[in-house]
């Protein structure tokens, strides 16, 4: 089982709608696949079609509070076979700072994953800080796909960010990372080119797939039964971006 | 004095970029204006051209964690006559989960603004949560500058911020909040429409100034001396979108 964490400290840098199409797009083939939302945002749950708004199931705040542990009755279908949900809600927050007084706080996520049976992959939608949540990510990941924005505070974030993550798995060996380009413009040359040289020393991580900038992204979230732009949008631009990255995650991180 | 706090929970709807921009227009049209860095991302601190990776001097999270408050050697000056910046640097985010012990914690950057003296206005840059430290922005600020970005997920959590910004001052009178639309793609005519239908119930609380999409706010922050958009590109559309949203803020809410 291959735990992949979407991670940056950075807001709305594509973050969600990554962990929602690749997650479908690795369902789609053939894997079976878990989206865990981390994020009080419950911004996954919603992109997947739930509304955290009035979800009354257990949810990721309920695992990580519980003493016993364990995704027991938290995991749901969504639309798509082979993919399923760990929800959130807003109440995750209060798990937050709940579990700021709790002994191996970071440890949660990582106890209530052990022994989880029957995925290739567990993607794990991150909130925008290096919390005690993103850090509980941290610890149960062992794959970190970090979403980037071209543009200076996006990258300027991700120098702290690759130092959390160092200082975190220094004792936990055999972790890997790649950062993601999201919301590319392809005429914004200027922009693209300091993007280059800014990742230039970083390059062997980059993955090849780049995400275009594209409006269906936009309303996908927006109608009344959200769904990933695979399904809801197949012709479009970022359908095939998303493929080709699912693709390449396969490839790279395959199930084992 | 106004106390103006620029907040909304979803990442990268423009916070910052406007923080920066609109409390630059303030100090170009002559008033004294203070640029509160209240995110241990720093980002605020980087557009105005400081770098939080170097910066040794006292910061936001001294003045937070210190006893007897103010701001006392945390204001210094910026490139810009009338504009001065209290900064953040990374360790902002340990005075985060140093407050949650502490008495009085929300009210920490009230106390600390308490008595500051020679400023028409204070803009506070949030950090996309809701957690302890945009809580005392909400409770210091009496304005609040809400920027949303047209998109399924930004619209999605403007409930659950108005509902927090209700509870919290439904016992310190006498305040407001403006929606800002930021990153609007003209040709985009499919969202904009959508997003005009949401917002349709709080069309009075939406500014009538919209900040265009434009690849110029990407790059400034990425210069070697990071500037606001006025100084950066004067002759850029986004320079003339956010003078017009300076004025708009000063006849809004004139400084008294
Ligand atoms: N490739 C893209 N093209 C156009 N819009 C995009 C693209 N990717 C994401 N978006 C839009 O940009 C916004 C930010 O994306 P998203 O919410 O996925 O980022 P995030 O990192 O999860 O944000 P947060 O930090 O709040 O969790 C959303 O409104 C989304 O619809
Ligand atoms: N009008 C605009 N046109 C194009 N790009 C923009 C615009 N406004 C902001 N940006 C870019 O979008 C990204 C997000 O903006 P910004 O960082 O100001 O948002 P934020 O809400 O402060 O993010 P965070 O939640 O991480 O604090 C930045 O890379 C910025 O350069
Ligand atoms: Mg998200
Ligand atoms: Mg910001």
């Amino acid at each position: 089982m291959r735990i992949i964490a979407v991670i940056n400290q950075k807001g709305g840098v594509g973050k969600t709608t990554t962990s929602v199409n690749l997650a479908a797009g690795l369902a789609r083939r053939g894997h079976r696949v878990l989206l865990v939302d981390l994020d009080p945002q419950a911004h996954a749950t919603l992109g997947l079609g739930l509304d955290p708004d009035t979800y009354a199931g257990r949810t990721m705040g309920d695992a990580l509070l519980s003493e016993q542990g364990g995704l027991d009755g938290v995991v749901v279908p969504t639309y798509l076979e082979r993919l399923l949900l760990a929800p959130a809600t807003l109440a995750l927050s209060k798990a937050d700072s709940l579990l700021h007084t709790r002994h191996f706080r970071e440890q949660r996520l990582q106890q209530a994953l052990d022994g989880l049976q029957g995925f290739d992959y567990v993607l794990i939608d991150c909130q925008p800080t290096l919390g005690v949540l993103p850090v509980n990510a941290i610890v149960a990941a062992h794959q970190f796909l970090i979403p980037a924005q071209p543009s200076g505070y996006a990258l300027r974030g991700l120098g702290d960010l690759l130092e959390t993550l160092h200082s975190i798995r220094r004792f936990l060996p055999g972790w890997d990372y790649r950062i993601l380009l999201t919301m590319v413009t392809p005429q914004a040359t200027l922009t693209n080119d300091m993007v280059d040289k800014v990742l230039e020393p970083l390059r062997a991580k980059v993955l090849a797939t780049r995400i275009g900038r594209c409006e269906v992204l936009n309303r996908s979230p927006m109608q009344e039964h959200p769904r990933d732009v695979g399904t809801f949008a197949p012709h479009s631009r970022a359908a095939y971006d998303y493929q080709r990255l699912t693709q390449e995650i396969e490839t790279l991180w395959a199930p084992h």
